[in-house]
């Protein structure tokens, strides 16, 4: 099983709908401060990660759409998905792709200005979060193959019982 | 709990010793501040870098202590496998030696699971298979260009 | 002691706004959370990186906000000038473009003032006046060569 | 005025006494990982800084002084000049060069093995640590001019209330 594709669209800085191709082996992504780089790294989270906005560096949910920057039209909704290849079928699933994708899709609600629908699919069939969560419980996606920027510079700083902790959970 | 605490250390702390020394070529290993009762205490790094007396992680400089910290996440990495890792910007205090050995590690580990590593670091990207680059040429919009296969 | 907070703010601010412009070619202000009663509330930073919207300091990016940090503490050593000063990696997580705009900063402060900058970035040591090394060839013992005169 | 010399004995890496000559302008210094450069910096804050052990990364002040590594022999105490240019007498001083000198030299007491004396020089005569924070008080050494490894990091995750106090104590 490997990550095959990665596909955003309004997705944080990415105005346009983008694929990237990715492949086995080693892969190395770089580019001037600021210009995108994290976010590919959030769009990854957005799909596999835990449920608070705080992962991906945001607020709210809906500061993950695209904003417009100075000059372009805000978006109303972002969408991300992950094609999984899956010939060896570490995802419980009869198909040798799997794609997985989230959209927020921003909704004015009288009393939240912020209000959003969260969607989910799985290979474009309505799902839920729990679904993904399923899915992938024995595929070895822990929350720790996955490394923010800052995390090295956290893990330095920690006091010994924080680090402890980090046993704890394993455990 | 205890008993399955001191697996899991344990277990741990042996990858923990291998992936610093590979990285390194200086020894290292998990400490426990109370090593009866673990709860009651915390969990600290004891590192030698080559050719160095051994210190704790305090003592150490900020490029060997961010070296002794990624050998830490390569080793839980070991210890629970996941078919795909991104690392972003692990490699930001490291000098082009460090960076370079972190590089040939990931590089290694590429055989049997998928690496994505976001970097400054010429090291990583002369180590890479495939490389992307991100730009903001366009104002408010991020473009990726590449996924030039070096054939590495 | 409100008034003495404002006149320090309000000078303090007016040189990180030239020195944020200076630095990266956009705009960036200090802001207080609660303008009237200052004490009650914290400081945060607005930046808008060249050519981007304005965002707070959570939402730039990790280069981003150490530009903003970074050009923090020049204002701060504008407000209160000193005969030499000591940055140790302070361009840590900028590129190649951002440290190089740190670095032509430093030589033009450089005329009436010392700087001693620790680096490991190509574009900080171009723009030295002289370069030391320092090594630890020998085991367990530093040494420094150079004092290489760039005559820059 | 400048930083026209710093000398180190027996400090931190440094075994040996190295004279290092500093100009006016803009010098750079570089090298490897864990090679000796951050010690510099506290050479320099050991004299001039404030009295915590903490700003110079050791446990206690004798950590300080050359502990031999792993082949060489510890040694007893540890010396740091740094040598300024006063032509322009920023420095309350009739001399065109001021030396401020510090040592900590290991003293085994029987009730306190890490026990040591202080001993602090003005061009070498005998002085104490507040005739150095008298005489540098008009100098602008205010502590904003030293920036440590790890301070702009420190800096990016300020809570805002944090922040606000830089301003309360310029103020
Ligand atoms: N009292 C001492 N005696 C001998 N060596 C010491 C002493 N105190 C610290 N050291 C050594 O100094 C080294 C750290 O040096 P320093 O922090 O200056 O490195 P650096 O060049 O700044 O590296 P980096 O680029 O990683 O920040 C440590 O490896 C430590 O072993
Ligand atoms: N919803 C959004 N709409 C448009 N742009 C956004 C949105 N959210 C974040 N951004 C932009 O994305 C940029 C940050 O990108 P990112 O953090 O990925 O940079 P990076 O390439 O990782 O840089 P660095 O090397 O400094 O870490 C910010 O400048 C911000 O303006
Ligand atoms: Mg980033
Ligand atoms: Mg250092």
């Amino acid at each position: 099983m490997y990550l095959k594709k990665l596909e955003v669209d309004k997705f944080k800085s990415f105005s346009k709908h983008l694929t990237v191709p990715l492949f086995p082996g080693f892969t190395a992504i770089t580019g001037p401060n600021g210009s995108g780089k994290s976010n590919l790294c959030d769009a990854i989270l957005f799909v596999l990660g835990p449920k608070s906005p705080k992962t991906v560096r945001a607020g709210r949910l809906t500061d993950l759409i695209y904003n417009g920057g100075r000059s372009k039209q805000a978006a109303s909704q972002c969408k991300v998905s992950l094609v999984f290849d899956n010939e060896d079928r570490t995802i419980p699933i009869e198909s040798g792709e799997v794609t997985l994708t989230r959209v927020i899709r921003k909704v004015k609600k009288e009393n939240d200005p912020d209000g959003y629908y969260s969607y989910f699919y799985i290979n474009d069939r309505s799902a839920s979060l729990n679904d993904f969560t399923n899915l992938l419980s024995n595929s070895g996606m822990n929350g720790y193959n996955i490394i923010q920027q800052g995390t090295i510079t956290r893990l330095v700083d920690m006091v010994p019982s924080e680090r402890r902790k980090l046993i704890d959970d394993l455990a | 709990k205890k008993e399955k605490f001191f697996e899991v250390f344990d277990s741990l702390n042996e990858r923990y010793k291998e992936t610093y020394a590979a990285l390194s070529g200086g020894e290292a290993e998990l400490l426990l501040e109370n090593p009866s009762e673990p709860f009651e205490g915390g969990l600290t790094i004891k590192a030698r870098p080559k050719g160095k007396k051994a210190m704790r992680l305090p003592a150490l400089s900020g490029g060997e202590k961010s070296l002794a910290s990624l050998a830490l996440v390569f080793a839980i990495q070991k210890f629970l496998p996941s078919p795909f890792y991104v690392l972003d910007e692990a490699d930001m205090f490291l000098d082009n030696l460090n960076a370079g050995a972190v590089a040939s590690m990931i590089k290694e580990n590429s055989g049997h699971a998928q690496w994505i590593t976001i970097s400054l670091h010429e090291a990583m990207l002369k180590a890479a298979d495939h490389i992307y680059g991100v730009t903001m040429q366009e104002a408010d919009s991020s473009k990726i260009v590449g996924g030039v296969n070096l054939g590495g």
